[in-house]
């Protein structure tokens, strides 16, 4: 696995590099990157985001983040937030409304490498990866190439939980990078009205995956409406809620 | 188009053969392909599924039908549910537990291929088929090679419906084929306790990008903890709901 790593920056320093990973697209991986960001932010650490998934609505876009990628001779530099993390993103190189199917593979893979080599990271406690979805060639391809200390698994109640933590856990162990947690997101849903917590997907059979891999479950997300209107505004660093306060712990 | 097409079964006979789409896999296209068969067999019509579709729980499990798919020199039988819907499914070709991602795109297409020259559909008025998810490679061929009559598109409204009706309507007219209309799925939830409605994962951008083109929406489907629990138990045949009455009629 070492003679694959790419090297940083000669200008880059970061500490901790945190993946982020789904079993399949649209369990919210991306949304739970943002807030553990957020959430990393709000405690006093600089934080980044390398963003590697091109499928579904962008990191850039949940941190009304726009604009041009400025490179010098020794490297370009990512896009502040207003909150100050520090972000690059695969979307930020896509022409507006690009259909991102076009982005093979291969290219990807490729472009996270170059984010690692070529962006200047500077004085980053925590990077999270925003995974490409799945657990698959192209994932894979990522983990061998960047040195990640970490690695976060996002589920959902929706999917087959089993086979997903254990393809999960697998890539990890390949790797030999430890598995931080588990998140399961769109867990239940909050009445507005009567306050009460619906189980909208029915009921989780994550904690018993979990405990059979000694795995902590990190946090449990609910469907919330005015989580996805601050994502599709460009304003996730606004978001209130206290669901993954365990995992920052 | 025409010279790509499959014969089916010698002793088959198929009135009309209905694709269920989407546009990537979990919005929910197996549950709508599962509730529309149920329907129009509760109207009368002999139905069938045709599972093109090895992603997520399937067609099998939620109709509760298991068993060894019988054959003899002219072709094999589809397995009836309890309410007589005759079913094939890739699902009953694979082993216990195996993990689907085995089945690569050429074998999808290619059995899918046989599923309808090989078996024999009895007086069948209505053949739904659950396509393999996405606008790709793989449900292309399988419009390439069976006679489709007319299209459902299933969306959810955590996807960027504009594109993947753009792509659905694209593929449609490549095939010759009307789309017959847009299901929303996970359009809200119904809170059980107060009645009240809530659209949980945000405002619908589905009529509009429908009005656009000419498309009538058939049915938005709540986010239902007992519609999921009646899959899991091999009983989608006892749903009741009538978020889909309008299609039928
Ligand atoms: N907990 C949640 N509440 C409301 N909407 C959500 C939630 N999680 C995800 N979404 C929405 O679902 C869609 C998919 O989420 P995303 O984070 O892009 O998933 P992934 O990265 O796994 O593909 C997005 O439109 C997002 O806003
Ligand atoms: N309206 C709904 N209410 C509750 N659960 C749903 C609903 N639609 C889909 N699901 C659940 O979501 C998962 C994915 O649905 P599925 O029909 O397999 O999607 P697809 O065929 O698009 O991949 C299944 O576990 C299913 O039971
Ligand atoms: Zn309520």
């Amino acid at each position: 696995r070492e003679s694959l790593l790419a090297a940083p920056n000669a200008l880059s320093s970061v500490r901790h590099v945190i993946a982020v990973m789904s079993g399949k697209g649209g369990v919210g991986k991306s949304l739970v990157t943002s807030l553990a960001a957020v959430l990393m932010s709000r405690s006093g650490f600089h934080v980044g985001i390398l963003d590697a998934d091109v499928t579904g609505p962008s990191i850039p876009k949940a941190f009304g983040v726009t604009g041009e990628v400025r490179g010098t001779a020794s490297g370009a530099y990512p896009l502040p937030s207003d909150g100050g993390i520090d972000i690059m993103s695969i979307n930020l190189l896509l022409p507006h409304d690009t259909d991102p199917v076009v982005w093979r593979g291969p290219v990807i893979s490729n472009t996270v490498k170059q984010f690692w080599q070529e962006i200047i990271w500077q004085d980053i406690d925590y990077l999270f990866i925003d995974m490409p979805p799945g657990t698959g060639d192209v994932p894979l391809t990522v983990f061998q190439s960047l040195p990640v200390d970490g690695i976060l698994v996002v589920t959902s109640p929706q999917e087959l939980v089993s086979m997903i933590v254990a393809k999960a856990v697998n890539m990890a162990q390949m790797m030999e990078v430890p598995i931080l947690g588990l998140i399961e997101n769109m867990a239940y849903f909050r009445c507005p009205d009567c306050g009460k917590e619906h189980k909208i997907f029915g009921e989780s059979h994550l904690p018993a995956t979990a405990a059979q891999y000694g795995l902590p479950v990190l946090g449990r997300i609910p469907v919330d409406p005015q989580l996805a209107a601050l994502c599709d505004n460009g304003a996730v660093e606004q978001f209130e809620g206290h669901w993954l306060d365990e995992m920052i712990a």
